[in-house]
């Protein structure tokens, strides 16, 4: 099955 | 001191009933550019960033950058008490632990105000990179809402594939699966009825139709949407705000492993 990816690995913190 | 006066208060109304089930509790910043707010659902899977700049509303007062915590369920009860015509004025004064919504009729014969308690909310801001997306594609709200109800009824997950030849909108589930083809379509009598699809290269990438359901609850501030995306990328689907700015909703792809 796929895995859901979380927002926060893609964009990085301020 | 704050002070935001929106002769449109629907508008705010409107922003709140698309975001509150997404994210619980958000800080709205206030600074000279706008009124905006960036949170992520609880998950982390998704994120929503608003902007409504400060030349959208008829008088815009913010003497220094605020980030005012607000839940978010509170602050739709608080504005389901406007009348749909009414003007919303947003008061805060620095450093103040409440907000102020004041509700005005349009012929001033009716005047509100409801003060709401702010909270602290420790909030992750993310740097959302200016990203050249590989496909654009830019089509009534209502049919992609409609998409989206329609598919999840079916299943779970929707792959959403663009290429040159169009857009395809995929779904499995036990009962069976179903896909929906649209076609660029710019021979419409309306602007807002066309179906616009910009392709770099082709793309295809699956989503949560859980979260797109979620974010098509912004469909009545805007007559169009735009999806775009690129391979390995988070989705963005974006609602204009007439006048004043957008609504922006990113979800991350889910990924084969």
């Amino acid at each position: 099955d796929a895995q859901q990816g979380r927002i926060s690995s893609f964009f990085k913190k301020k | 001191m704050l002070e935001l006066r929106l002769l449109q208060g629907s508008l705010l109304k409107k922003v709140l009933e698309a975001i509150k089930d997404l994210v619980t509790d958000a800080n709205f910043d206030c600074s000279a550019t706008g009124f905006s707010l960036q949170a992520m659902d609880s998950s982390h899977v998704a994120l929503v960033a608003l902007l409504l700049r400060a030349e959208g509303f008829e008088h815009y007062r913010c003497d220094r950058n605020l980030s005012m915590g607000m839940n978010l369920n509170n602050m739709s009860k608080m504005l389901k008490c406007a009348g749909n015509d009414d003007i919303i004025t947003i008061k805060a004064d620095d450093g103040g632990d409440t907000v102020t919504f004041m509700f005005e009729s349009p012929n001033q014969d009716k005047i509100s105000d409801f003060e709401m308690k702010l909270m602290d909310i420790d909030s992750e801001h993310l740097g959302i990179p200016e990203t050249e997306y590989e496909a654009i594609i830019r089509m009534p709200s209502q049919e992609f809402a409609r998409i989206c109800r329609d598919l999840s009824t079916i299943g779970d997950t929707v792959v959403i594939s663009a290429s040159k030849e169009g857009v395809k909108f995929s779904t499995k589930g036990d009962i069976g699966s179903a896909n929906v083809v649209c076609r660029q379509n710019t021979s419409v009598d309306k602007p807002e009825d066309a179906t616009v699809i910009e392709i770099q290269q082709p793309v295809s990438l699956t989503f949560a139709l859980r979260y797109m359901n979620s974010f098509t609850k912004a469909t009545p501030l805007s007559n169009t949407v735009t999806v775009s995306m690129s391979n390995e990328l988070p989705v963005v689907v974006e609602y204009k705000i007439a006048e004043m700015g957008y609504i922006r909703f990113y979800l991350a792809p889910k990924i084969e492993e």
